[in-house]
């Protein structure tokens, strides 16, 4: 069986998977990644109500490794783009 | 679902335990989910039955074994074909029934946050909720939802018209006949006073919607309105029969005018007035009251409060006296450190209210002063946009003409000033041109529209020539190969 505390912690996915980060929010620009990433990860902590620092900090891992339920939670960030479509 | 505004509307949706979890065991398994749905009257369909019977089987409920999460929801909505299956709710295999309460993991926590998702409901950033993602162990014995999740199916359902009845009412004391509660006029409005002053009528009963209350509670869900020597209960917005009573008829012992009163925790009570405060139990004075205020706490105002009000959803009670206020705690018997703050914490309530309570789902608080409210919405420490509103209109059900002729002290009058003389202006400042205007302006619109339509008509009139000619043109060819 899978535990979520033994897996490998893909930040970028965990972002992805839970609507912090757009599917194609990253480009190829190494200063647009960073800020991008420093973005989601400061609205993750804000929604977690833990220190908002923008860094993969202690804290921040610690919570992303946590098993949660698998639904998003920002279910806006994915479905943006079909609704402007 | 929710985004788009989409309820489960069907009160008869059937969910289907489609496997478990070999961790847990079957039994378990399906006692936790069918507890976690056991409150909702939904109907479970066995596979083998449902598939035999042509059942829909709205919600689903399986296990897989995906990305080390605790649970899943996929909701699917199908506007056109109400398909099968609208909602699958995944437990994940890994977790167990019987983890230590510190792992915060529990089946039935997982079925409850997951049918969470398939009821409309996201996740939310408040940890203590069941919706918030990582969700914390909780009691699951004597499970009570959090009040946010609370607030949030009833965003999207409303509030059960159950929780609108009272829960424990007070009892009803039987009230002396008078000549005006005959059974002839029960129906009737009671007497006006005269128009040109708000005098109480012969046998001293006042009229509700002259306003100028002491104060306004709610009491086991019941707005109780307290005013001189009377006081009124109401139930949806009207005066229940027998009403207004004398305060000492009911609670005896209890002066007239009152300041301030509150349902304690306990379900006691509490009623202040002057430098005083009064404890019941039901309609009884508990021993040894009235009481100093200074006894209650000893950094409270000494010549009394003005309003009180207990926050029940979070276990807080507040006191207000002038532009300060006080935080009670009930256990300790002392305000907490850090008050009086003032009253600009509470933006946009006026200093010195006369009333407050807390609405039904614990989203907003209502104030009270002189004849108006104010709806102070919790979340956002604000006064809603539209308010001050009238209380006579809003709350006690008077119409525009009785609220307009009882049209003084507005500003949290204490006492009724019988002196008071009502002086009715008319003004009309608007000059004949603007009514020519008014009617001109609609006509020459409404000359443009017919004017609109009849082209339009004329158009399509034309483009169905023109179809019926092409279509004999293309036939003749197609006839001939024929």
């Amino acid at each position: 069986s899978v535990c979520a505390e033994d897996r490998t912690l893909m930040v970028e996915t965990w972002l992805k998977t839970y609507g912090y980060l757009l599917p194609h929010a990253i480009r190829t620009s190494d200063l647009w990644q960073e800020t991008v990433l420093q973005a989601a990860v400061a609205s993750m902590q804000r929604f977690y109500g833990i220190p908002v620092t923008g860094r993969l900090d202690q804290t921040t891992v610690e919570w992303m490794r946590k098993p949660r339920c698998g639904v998003p939670d920002h279910p806006h960030a994915s479905r943006h783009q079909r609704k402007r479509r | 679902f929710a985004l788009t505004g989409q309820k489960w509307r069907d009160r008869k949706i059937s969910y289907s335990i489609s496997n478990f979890t070999p961790k847990v065991g079957e039994k378990d398994t399906q006692r936790a989910i069918r507890r976690a749905f056991g409150s909702l009257s939904w109907l479970e369909n066995l596979c083998s039955a449902s598939a035999e019977d042509g059942m829909k089987v709205l919600v689903l409920l399986g296990h897989l074994v995906l990305l080390g999460h605790l649970g899943h929801a996929n909701i699917c909505y199908c506007p056109c074909c109400w398909a099968e299956e609208l909602s699958s709710i995944t437990p994940v295999e890994q977790q167990g029934l019987k983890l230590p309460p510190s792992s915060g993991n529990d089946l039935f926590l997982v079925a409850v946050h997951e049918l969470g998702h398939a009821l409309g409901l996201e996740h939310s950033n408040d940890p203590s909720a069941i919706m918030a993602p990582f969700y914390q162990y909780m009691d699951t014995h004597n499970f009570k939802l959090p009040l946010d999740d609370l607030q949030g199916i009833q965003k999207i359902y409303g509030v059960p018209t159950a929780m609108m009845e009272p829960t424990r009412p007070l009892p009803t004391l039987p009230t002396r006949r008078t000549p005006s509660t005959s059974k002839h006029d029960r129906h009737s409005r009671p007497p006006r006073p005269p128009a040109d002053r708000p005098a109480l009528p012969g046998n001293g009963r006042p009229n509700i919607c002259d306003g100028n209350f002491n104060t306004v509670a709610f009491f086991r869900r019941e707005m109780f309105v307290f005013k001189d020597r009377w006081f009124w209960r109401l139930r949806n917005n009207k005066v229940q029969e027998g009403y207004p009573m004398q305060i000492d008829q009911f609670w005896k012992g209890l002066p007239p005018r009152i300041d301030a009163t509150y349902e304690r925790p306990d379900g006691k009570f509490v009623f202040f007035k002057g430098d005083k405060y009064w404890v019941f139990k039901e309609v009884t004075a508990e021993p040894g009251y009235p009481r100093s205020l200074v006894e209650m706490g000893s950094t409270l105002p000494k010549d009394g409060i003005d309003t009180a009000l207990r926050w029940e959803p979070v276990g807080k009670t507040y006191f207000f006296k002038g532009d300060q206020y006080w935080r009670y705690n009930e256990e300790k018997h002392t305000t907490d450190p850090g008050y009086p703050k003032p009253m600009a914490v509470w933006k946009g309530i006026p200093d010195a209210p006369q009333g407050a309570f807390i609405s039904r789902e614990g989203h907003y608080t209502y104030f009270y002063r002189g004849k108006e409210y104010w709806k102070f919405d919790n979340q956002k420490l604000a006064v809603e946009p539209g308010y001050p509103k009238s209380v006579l209109r809003d709350w006690m059900g008077c119409d525009q003409s009785e609220v307009g002729r009882s049209g003084k002290g507005n500003r949290g009058d204490r006492q009724l000033t019988l002196d008071d003389v009502d002086i009715l202006v008319t003004i009309n400042d608007v000059p004949p041109t603007v009514n020519a205007i008014a009617v001109v302006i609609p006509c020459v619109l409404s000359l443009c529209v017919l004017v609109l339509v009849y082209t339009i008509f004329q158009f399509k009139h034309k483009g169905a020539q023109q179809s019926a000619a092409m279509q004999l043109y293309h036939r003749y060819p197609v006839q001939e190969w024929v």
